[in-house]
């Protein structure tokens, strides 16, 4: 058996202009999350740090970079879940936190819960001693861009980042 | 999306996924990312994935898990992958991603969207990709 990390940036339509920040991000956060493992640390180490580096890029639509939802809010959604005991913990619809996947694993670590969502999952977040970040921390100008952009009554959301169907 | 999957030195497998959602999505919406089996799962005796897309067509199928069931089957990380991607497609009108590896550390980043951004580090090797066949 070989230890291994792999990473995803997100599938969709990548601008060709962002495609070199995209390949950098995810290059750099499998670096880290290898670096985990090769430090002897486990592969739920491994993956809670990978996405935290990526969740840190505002590069990526996690965390700091965000798409906005339609009242222009951040709302972010995170799960983790380990193979040898099946155990998980995901958070839904929480805001003002910059690294929703670091709350999903003390979801996992901290409670018999496998997941909780918005007010919930603020206050046991503020209850574990995970800072609360401002809104607008997480917003980049190019996920305002594409808010707005979005809000005109002939837009398709879905395909504007997923690509039209071949 | 983003996402992550991997194996330690005990052959242990774990993943994780965080995302935004979807552009404009209505206040409350909640995607395929924090549904166990959906937008990741993680089993020691098959392997573990991290899903990324349309998340309405991904919950439909629960990709996560249908792929690791395809893996049960016997089929490789690499087929499974895509096999679970092609019954999103064709069941539920969804294009999207997957990262996947399997115990021994067999691993596969397959997508049927148009792109997406993935890395993968092995034996001190790196491999990277944003398009198809990369």
């Amino acid at each position: 058996m070989l230890p291994v990390v792999v990473v995803h940036g997100g599938a969709g339509h990548i601008p060709k202009e962002r495609s070199e920040l995209s390949t950098s991000g995810v290059t750099s956060a499998v670096r880290a999350g290898y670096a985990v493992l090769r430090g002897g640390g486990s592969s739920m180490d491994a993956v809670v740090e990978a996405v935290t580096y990526l969740e840190n890029n505002p590069a990526f639509n996690a965390g700091c970079g965000s798409v906005l939802n339609v009242k222009g809010d951040v709302e972010m959604d995170a799960f983790v879940m380990e193979g040898k005991t099946l155990g998980s913990g995901a958070v839904s619809a929480v805001r003002n936190i910059a690294n929703p996947i670091q709350l999903a694993r003390l979801v996992m670590d901290k409670t018999s819960h496998l997941c909780l969502t918005a007010e919930g999952a603020k206050q046991f977040a503020r209850s574990m001693g995970v800072p609360e970040v401002p809104q607008e921390s997480l917003i980049t100008e190019y996920s305002r861009m594409r808010w707005r952009k979005n809000l005109a009554p002939d837009a398709n959301p879905v395909e504007c980042q997923m690509g039209k169907m071949g | 999306t983003v996402g992550a999957v991997a194996v330690d030195s005990q052959g242990n497998v774990a993943c994780a996924t965080s995302t935004g959602g979807i552009l404009n999505k209505m206040e409350g919406r909640v995607g395929d990312t924090p549904c166990i089996g959906c937008g990741g799962y993680a089993d020691n005796m098959v392997g573990a994935v991290s899903t990324t897309g349309h998340g309405e067509a991904i919950m439909k199928v629960v990709l996560a898990k249908h792929i690791l069931y395809q893996m049960e089957q016997g089929q490789s990380v690499e087929a499974a992958s895509d096999l679970g991607l092609a019954c999103m497609k064709f069941r539920a009108a969804g294009l999207g991603g997957v990262i996947t590896v399997d115990p021994q550390g067999h691993w596969a980043a397959r997508f049927s969207s148009r792109q997406m951004a993935w890395a993968a580090a092995q034996k001190d090797t790196l491999h990277y990709g944003l398009y198809e066949g990369e």
